[in-house]
C-alpha cells in the first residue's frame, strides 16, 4: 500500500512527533487536543527552519508537500523526545 | 550537520546482510551495499568488511512493517529506512516495501539510502543543509552521486582525515610503520618564536590556517609557518587593519573578521562588500571586543567568547542568540577564560589559545583532552615550529607525533579491547 501523504493537521501532528519535533504523546491522536498553541506553532517552525522553508509557523501548503515526501525513519532532532531528559 | 553523541571506538567496521530484499539479486545488492559504505571511507580511515555469518558491528536488514524494534515501517512511501546510532548498534533496517531498485530512475535507489543510512550507523544525525547526503528527504535518483562537503566535514569530525599511510587495524601498527618525524622548520622571522601570544586563528574556506599577530599574519603548514612568512595584513586583506579580535570562516565560505566594535566580510582575499559594519548590526546579540570566535565542529554554530562568558549565534533563528545566553566559559570543561583565539582545526579537532599556550578540546567529551604530553601546550614549538621553547625540548626527544604535525597518527578513538590507539610510547 502506498503511504498517504500527509493532507491532515492529525498526519502532520503524528509527523512532528515521529521525527522529534512534538513529545511522543502527540503520536496518539486521542491526545491530539491537549497540544497548545504554542508547541504546536513552534514544532511546525522548527521543522520548516530544518527544512529550510520560510518559518510561517503555519501548516501551509509547502510545509505539508515536504512532509509528504518520502524520508528516513530516524528523527531530525535526536535527544527531544521523551526517552531523553535535558541535562 | 549534526552530530548524534556516539561514534565507534575502530575504524575497521563489519557488516552482515542478514536479511536481502525480496526483488532484488544478492550479488547486486552487495555491490550496492558495499559502494554505499565506501563513500564513508573515502575521505577517512574507516574501512568496511562484509562478513556472512558471527558477529558484525553493523547488521542490516531488509523488512516490512513492525520487525522487532518498535518502529514499524509504513509500506510504500514515507520511511524509508532507518538506523541506529553506535551506541545503539549501528543496525540499519530498510523497508522493503519499497521498490528498491540500482541505476534507475524508477522506484528508491538503494544506493543512496543505504549511504545515507550508514551515515546514521557511524553516528552522523540529520542535516539541515539540504544538499547533504544526510538531509533526511529522498531527492529522487541522482545518477552522478558526490559526497557533500558538509558530509564530509561531519565524518571527519568524528573519525578524522584519511591518512593513505597505512591501513588501520585493531592492533597496535608496529613502530616502522610509523610516518618519520621531521623537525619542524624555524620560522625566519622568528618573534612569533619570542612572544607566540597570537590574536587570531582562523582556516580559510580552502583549508589553509592563518595565525594573526599585530599587523602580521602568518600562514601556517603541517608543522611550521610556511616559508616567506609574516607578512603584512594589508597586503593579504586589503582594507582590514590589524590587531584582530577574533574571526572565523563560515560555510558560506566567507571569513569574517571582528575588530572593537566592528567586523569585515571577506570572499577569500577580497573584502566582500561595503565594511566595516557595526556588529550590533550584523550580529544581533553579541558583544564588542570580542576575545575569540569560531565555528563549533559539534554542530557548525558559531561560538563567541569574551572574558568569562560565550555566546552561541545561529543565523538561520531569529533571534539568532538565545536568551540563555552568554553562559559561562566554564561550561567548556579545561577551557579558561580571557582567551585569544579558538579555532576548529583540519584535523576536526577544536583548539583554544590563551596567551603563550593552547588546549585541545574533546568534543564528544566536551572537555580538554588528555594526552602526554599534557594541555596548555606550549603554542611556539607546537604551532609554529619553534625550538627552545619551554618543554618543547622533552617533546622533541621523545618524537611525539602528537598533532597538529600528525594528527591522525595521534587520535585517540578510546581504550577499549580492540580499540586503535596511539601514543608517544606505543
Amino acid at each position: 500500500a502506498q503511504m498517504a501523504p500527509v493532507s491532515t493537521t492529525t498526519q502532520a501532528e503524528m509527523y512532528l512527533s515521529q521525527f522529534g519535533y512534538l513529545p511522543a504523546s502527540a503520536r496518539n491522536p486521542a491526545n491530539s487536543g491537549l497540544q497548545d498553541k504554542h508547541t504546536w506553532v513552534s514544532a511546525i517552525e522548527e521543522f520548516q527552519s530544518f527544512a529550510g522553508l520560510n518559518i510561517t509557523g503555519e501548516l501551509d501548503e509547502e510545509t505539508l508537500k515536504l512532509m509528504s515526501l518520502p524520508r528516513c525513519g530516524v528523527r531530525d532532532r535526536v535527544g527531544t523526545g521523551d526517552s531523553r531528559a535535558k541535562r | 550537520y549534526a552530530l548524534q553523541g556516539s561514534r565507534w571506538r575502530v575504524k575497521n567496521l563489519t557488516y552482515k546482510i542478514s536479511k536481502y530484499p525480496k526483488r532484488l539479486k544478492r550479488n547486486d545488492v552487495d555491490a550496492e551495499i558495499a559502494r554505499a559504505f565506501a563513500v564513508w571511507s573515502e575521505d577517512t580511515d574507516l574501512t568496511f568488511t562484509r562478513k556472512t555469518s558471527g558477529p558484525v558491528h553493523i547488521e542490516i536488514k531488509f523488512v516490512e512493517s513492525e520487525h522487532g524494534d518498535g518502529d514499524p515501517f509504513d509500506g510504500q512511501g514515507g520511511t524509508l529506512a532507518h538506523a541506529f546510532f553506535p551506541v545503539f548498534g549501528g543496525d540499519a533496517h530498510f523497508d522493503d516495501a519499497e521498490l528498491w531498485t540500482i541505476g534507475s530512475p524508477r522506484g528508491t535507489n538503494l544506493f543512496q539510502v543505504a549511504a545515507h543510512e550508514f551515515g546514521h550507523s557511524l553516528g552522523l544525525s540529520h542535516s539541515d543543509q539540504s544538499s547533504a547526503l544526510m538531509a533526511p528527504f529522498y531527492r529522487g535518483f541522482e545518477p552522478v552521486f558526490k559526497l557533500d562537503e558538509d558530509d564530509k566535514a561531519a565524518i571527519q569530525s568524528l573519525y578524522g582525515r584519511k591518512t593513505n599511510q597505512y591501513t588501520p587495524t585493531n592492533a597496535y601498527p608496529p613502530s616502522t610503520h610509523r610516518p618519520s618525524y621531521t623537525p619542524p622548520k624555524v620560522p625566519l622571522d622568528d618573534s612569533i618564536c619570542k612572544d607566540s601570544k597570537i590574536d587570531t586563528l582562523f582556516n580559510s574556506a580552502h583549508g589553509e590556517t592563518f595565525a594573526f599577530k599585530g599587523d602580521k599574519y602568518y600562514k601556517l603548514t603541517t608543522d611550521s609557518v610556511e616559508e616567506g612568512y609574516p607578512q603584512l595584513i594589508s597586503k593579504g586583506w586589503p582594507g582590514l587593519p590589524g590587531n584582530i579580535d577574533a574571526a572565523f570562516t563560515y560555510k558560506n565560505g566567507k571569513t569574517y573578521f571582528f575588530k572593537g566594535t566592528q567586523y569585515w566580510r571577506y570572499q577569500g582575499s577580497q573584502m566582500d562588500g561595503a565594511y566595516p559594519k557595526e556588529i550590533s548590526e550584523g550580529f544581533t546579540g553579541i558583544p564588542d571586543h570580542l576575545d575569540a570566535a569560531m565555528v563549533w565542529g559539534g554542530n557548525g554554530k558559531i561560538y563567541f567568547f569574551k572574558g568569562s562568558k560565550f555566546w552561541r549565534f545561529d543565523p538561520a533563528k531569529r533571534p539568532p542568540v538565545k536568551a540563555s545566553y552568554p553562559k559561562p566559559i566554564s561550561n567548556w570543561e579545561g577551557v579558561p577564560n580571557n582567551l585569544d583565539a579558538a579555532l576548529k582545526y583540519t584535523n576536526g579537532y577544536t583548539y583554544f589559545f590563551k596567551g603563550d599556550k593552547y588546549y585541545r578540546f574533546h568534543d564528544a567529551r566536551f572537555a580538554v583532552d588528555t594526552a602526554t604530553p599534557p594541555f596548555p601546550r606550549p603554542t611556539a614549538h607546537w604551532w609554529f615550529g619553534c625550538k627552545n621553547t619551554p618543554s618543547s625540548t622533552a617533546v622533541g626527544d621523545n618524537q611525539s607525533n602528537d598533532e597538529p604535525f600528525e594528527p591522525e597518527m595521534s587520535e585517540r578513538t578510546g581504550s577499549g579491547a580492540g580499540s586503535y590507539q596511539l601514543t608517544s610510547n606505543s
